[in-house]
C-alpha cells in the first residue's frame, strides 16, 4: 500500500487518451472537431440562435495541424473558462434537459491531447454579455493534469464584434482524412441532422467548403423532463432526498418526478401508509423501494412529448433525400418511452432506397447505418450500439430485402435523450438497454414494411409495364 | 453557467454505471465476480501466494442475492478500507508492474452498485499484517456518492485466523445465469487461465463447486517494466520531469526509461548539443521532442523479457486440453513489444481443433474465440476488440479453413501488459492500437500455419489409410 495513489480524472485520461476517443491519428481528429462542433451548437441553440461556426484547419506539417474554432454562441465567461476548457467532469449539461453534452469531458479532452501531442498552451478569445454589456478576454491556458486545473499563462481584454467562443489548438500525430472515419465526413452527416446551422469548413489545402442553412427555423428548446414514476428507483428517490432543499418528501416528488400530481401523491400515502409529509432526509430505503414498487403498479400517462426534441419525420425525410436522392424515403420519429432509471427517450428513424443510398463497397452497394444520438453523428464503435444490434436483430428478408450486404440501403436512426446511455466516455456506442433495443426494433420493422410496400408497388408496376 | 458543475468520479459513474460494465442483470453479476476475483488474484500473487478464493452467492429472492467474497490474500490495512471500497480512481496499481487491476475502479464499481440497487451498506472484515503483528478489523461502510469519499457507519476489531480480505454484498436487479455470459462461466475461463488458483464457489442452490488448483507453482512476480525509448512521446519526458524528485535531466532519462545507459545519455546529449545535466524542469517541450525523435533513429534493445509474465505455451496448452480435450492443440507467446508510448506488451496465443472445441450454434461448432487481458478473461465487448479485429482480419482460407462458421476450433489470445489499452472503463475490450493489431494477426497466422500442417497431415493419413 505504499504505492495507493488517488488519480485525478485529468491524470486517469492522460493515460486513457483512447477512453476519450483519441485512439489513431484520423479518428483523434474527427473526435476534436465533434466535441468543439457539438459545445458550439449547444451553446447557440441554448441561446435560442441558429448555431454558425467557422473552422480553420491549417497544416503545418505531416500530422501537425493548427485548429481554429469560432461559434457565434453566447461565448464563456471569464472565470468560467478554465473551468470549462481544463477540468474534467466539469460543464453545465448534467441536467434533465436535452443536449449533445452530457459528460463535462469533450473540450477538456481536445485541450489534454494538444498539449500531449504538443507542448503548446490553448488560445481562447470568449465574447460573452455581462450585464447586458460586451466583454471580450483572451487566455492562453495549459492544463494541470495532476490537478485537474488549468494554469492561465497570459489573461488580456480584448474587442469583440459579438459574443461567441474562439479557439485556437495545435495538434500533432493526428491526421486529416476525407474518409469516413475522416473530420470532413463528421461535418457532413452533422448538416444532415442540423440543418438549421451552417459551418464554414477551411480545409488544410486552403479550400473553403460553405455549409449553408437548408433551414431557418430554430428547432424549439428542450425543456427539462423529468424522471418518469416508471422506472425511477429506490435509490433515485433516496439520492434525490440526500440532496434536495425541499421540506417534505411529498413535494420532492411532485418536483422531481414528471406526471406526479399532488392526488396521486395522497393516494401513494394511503396506499403504502407512509406519512408522505416527512422531511426527506427521514425516509428509509425500504420506504422507497415501496413507493417504487407501487408506482410499477400504477397507471401513469406516457412522458411528456414536449421535453424532447426529435428532428421529426419531415426534416430527416428533406436531410436523407438532400443527401442521398433516392427512389424511395421514409421516416418515422417514435413516442417517447423510458429507459432505466424512468429516463425518456425517443427512437426516429428515416430509411431511403436506391440513388446514392448504401454504401460501395468494391463494386457493390451495402446497406448502410447512419447513427445519431441529439443529432450528433456517431461514426465509430459501431460494432457494440444498441443501434446496430436492433438493427441487425430484424430478419430483413421478411420484408422482401434479401441481402443486406447487397441493397442499396441507408438506414438513418437517431436517438434523442435526457442522458443517451453511452457505453463510453468516447460517446459513439449507445448502451443495449432492452427498452432502446425493444424502440429501435419497432422502428426497423415499421421503415422495412414501408420499404417492402414501395418494392412491391415498384415490382407489380414493373410486370404490369412489360405486358 | 448557473446551472455549471463539477462533478466527482462517482457522481459520474452513478450517472453512467453501464461504463463500469453495469448493464444488463446477468452482466452486472458476472462483472462483479470479476472485480472481485481479479483484486483477490492480484492481492495473494503480490504478497507471493497461491491465490484461494470462497465465493458464496446465496439467492434470496428473484434477482436479489448477497455474495460473500473470502480470499487468502494480504489484507488491507484498515486506514485503507474506504479508500479502497468508496472511492474511484484510486488504487495501488498505477505503476509500470503488469496486475489485473489497473484503474482504481473495480471494487468501489461493486460497492456503488450494492448501494444503488439495496441500499445496503459494505461489509468488509480485513486480517492484515501491520508490523509483523496479524490484525483484524470489521468495517460497515456506505459510499458518499457525491464526494466519492467512504462513510464508516461500524468498525470493530474482531479476531481473525489469517491476512485477507472477506465481503459481503447485497445485490438487487442481478441475475446469476450459466450462460456464456454469467458467473459461472467466468469462473471456470479463469482457471484455465490462472492453474495455480483455487476457487470454492457455492452456487444460489447450494452446491458447491471446487475449481482446484492444476499447478502449485507461483507465478513469478512480474518486474516494473519502465517505458521503452521507442514510442516514448515527449509529453512523457515533460510530464516525468514536472513530477520527479530527481535533480538532473539525465538521472531521470535513466532510471525512469528502460534500456537508458549512462553511454547511451552521452551519446543523446553529444548528437543533440543539449545539455542533460540540467534540472528537469528546465527541459524545453521542444528539446524533449528533438530527444525522442532522435530516439526513434537510434538502435535500442528490444524490452526486458522479465517484467512481463505471460501464462506460456506449456501452460496454455495445458489449460486448453484440459476444458476442451482437442484432437490438435498449438501455442505460442511471442516476444515483448511495445505500442503508443513505449508500453511493453507480449501475445500469446493457442488454438485447438476437435474435440469440445468451438462453440455450438445450433447443430453447428463455430470457431470461437477466448480473450483475455493479463490472464482475465474478456467476456464481453467482443465486436469492438483488437482481437478479434486482429483475428478476423487474417484470411483463414489459406490455411484450410474453408468456413470459420462450421469450424470445430477455439482460439485463445492473452494479451500481456503494464498497462491494457483498453477502450472503455468497463476493460473487456482492447483498443486497436497498430503494433497490437500486428502483433495478433502474427500470432494468428503463426498458430493457423500450425494448424494446417495438422489438418494436410491428417487428411494425407486418411488418404493412406483408404488405399
Ligand atoms: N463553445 C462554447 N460556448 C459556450 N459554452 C461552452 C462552449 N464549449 C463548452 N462550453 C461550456 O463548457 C462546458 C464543458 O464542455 P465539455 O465539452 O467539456 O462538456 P459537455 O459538453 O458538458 O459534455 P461532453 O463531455 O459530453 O461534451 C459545457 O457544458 C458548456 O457549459
Ligand atoms: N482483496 C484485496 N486484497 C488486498 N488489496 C485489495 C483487495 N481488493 C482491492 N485491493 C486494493 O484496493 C485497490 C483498489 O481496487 P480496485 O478494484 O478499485 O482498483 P484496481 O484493482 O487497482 O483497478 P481496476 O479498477 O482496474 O480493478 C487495489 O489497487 C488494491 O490495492
Ligand atoms: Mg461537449
Ligand atoms: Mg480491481
Amino acid at each position: 500500500f505504499e504505492e495507493f495513489q488517488e488519480l485525478t480524472a485529468s491524470e486517469f485520461f492522460r493515460k486513457n487518451k483512447q477512453m476519450l476517443g483519441f485512439s489513431g491519428k484520423i479518428r483523434s481528429l474527427t473526435i476534436v472537431f465533434h466535441e468543439l462542433i457539438t459545445n458550439s451548437f449547444d451553446a447557440a441553440e441554448e441561446a435560442g440562435m441558429l448555431p454558425e461556426i467557422k473552422i480553420d484547419l491549417k497544416r503545418l506539417d505531416k500530422d501537425h495541424y493548427i485548429l481554429r474554432h469560432t461559434d457565434n454562441g453566447p461565448g464563456i465567461p471569464e472565470n468560467f473558462v478554465t473551468k470549462v476548457f481544463c477540468t474534467m467532469f466539469a460543464g453545465s449539461k448534467f441536467r434533465n434537459i436535452q443536449s449533445r453534452g452530457q459528460q463535462g469531458l469533450g473540450c477538456s479532452g481536445c485541450v489534454l491531447l494538444s498539449q500531449m501531442t504538443t507542448g503548446k498552451p490553448a488560445k481562447i478569445i470568449s465574447g460573452y454579455k455581462e450585464k447586458g454589456e460586451l466583454k471580450g478576454v483572451q487566455m492562453t491556458l495549459k492544463m494541470d493534469v495532476k490537478k485537474n486545473q488549468g494554469l492561465v499563462l497570459d489573461k488580456k481584454v480584448v474587442e469583440v464584434k459579438h459574443t461567441g467562443v474562439c479557439l485556437e489548438l495545435h495538434f500533432k500525430d493526428v491526421s486529416y482524412s476525407l474518409s469516413e472515419q475522416g473530420a470532413f465526413e463528421y461535418i457532413r452527416r452533422t448538416m444532415i441532422a442540423n440543418p438549421h446551422a451552417k459551418i464554414v469548413f477551411r480545409d488544410p489545402t486552403g479550400h473553403k467548403y460553405i455549409f449553408k442553412r437548408a433551414s431557418d427555423v430554430i428547432p424549439p428548446l428542450p425543456k427539462e423532463v423529468l424522471p418518469h414514476p416508471r422506472g425511477v428507483t429506490a435509490d433515485d428517490l433516496i439520492f434525490m432526498a440526500k440532496h434536495t432543499d425541499k421540506r417534505r418528501f411529498r413535494s420532492l416528488l411532485t418536483s422531481s418526478l414528471s406526471r406526479m400530481s399532488t392526488k396521486r401523491v395522497n393516494e401513494i400515502q394511503k396506499l403504502t401508509g407512509i406519512d408522505l409529509n416527512k422531511r426527506p432526509k427521514d425516509m428509509k430505503w425500504e420506504e422507497a423501494e415501496q413507493i417504487v414498487d407501487l408506482f410499477a403498479k400504477m397507471d401513469f400517462m406516457a412522458p411528456p412529448t414536449s421535453g424532447l426534441i426529435p428532428i421529426g419525420e419531415a426534416q430527416i425525410e428533406k436531410g436523407i433525400v438532400g443527401i442521398l436522392n433516392p427512389e424511395f424515403v421514409s421516416a418515422i420519429s417514435r413516442k417517447p418511452v423510458t429507459y432505466r432509471g424512468g429516463v425518456a427517450f425517443i427512437i426516429e428513424a428515416g430509411i431511403a432506397y436506391g440513388g446514392d443510398s448504401g454504401r460501395m463497397v468494391g463494386d457493390q452497394r451495402k446497406a448502410e447505418i447512419m447513427r445519431f444520438a441529439n443529432r450528433v453523428p456517431l461514426t465509430f464503435d459501431q460494432g457494440s450500439c444498441a443501434i446496430t444490434e436492433g438493427l441487425k436483430s430484424i430478419d430483413w428478408k421478411r420484408y422482401g430485402i434479401r441481402d443486406m450486404e447487397s441493397a442499396p440501403i441507408t438506414i438513418f436512426v437517431n436517438i434523442v435523450s435526457t442522458q443517451v446511455p453511452y457505453l463510453s466516455t468516447g460517446k459513439q456506442s449507445v448502451a443495449p438497454e432492452p427498452e432502446i433495443l425493444h424502440e429501435v426494433r419497432q422502428t426497423a420493422m415499421t421503415v422495412a414494411r414501408k420499404l417492402q410496400k414501395y418494392l412491391r408497388a415498384k415490382k407489380a408496376e414493373k410486370e404490369e409495364a412489360m405486358r
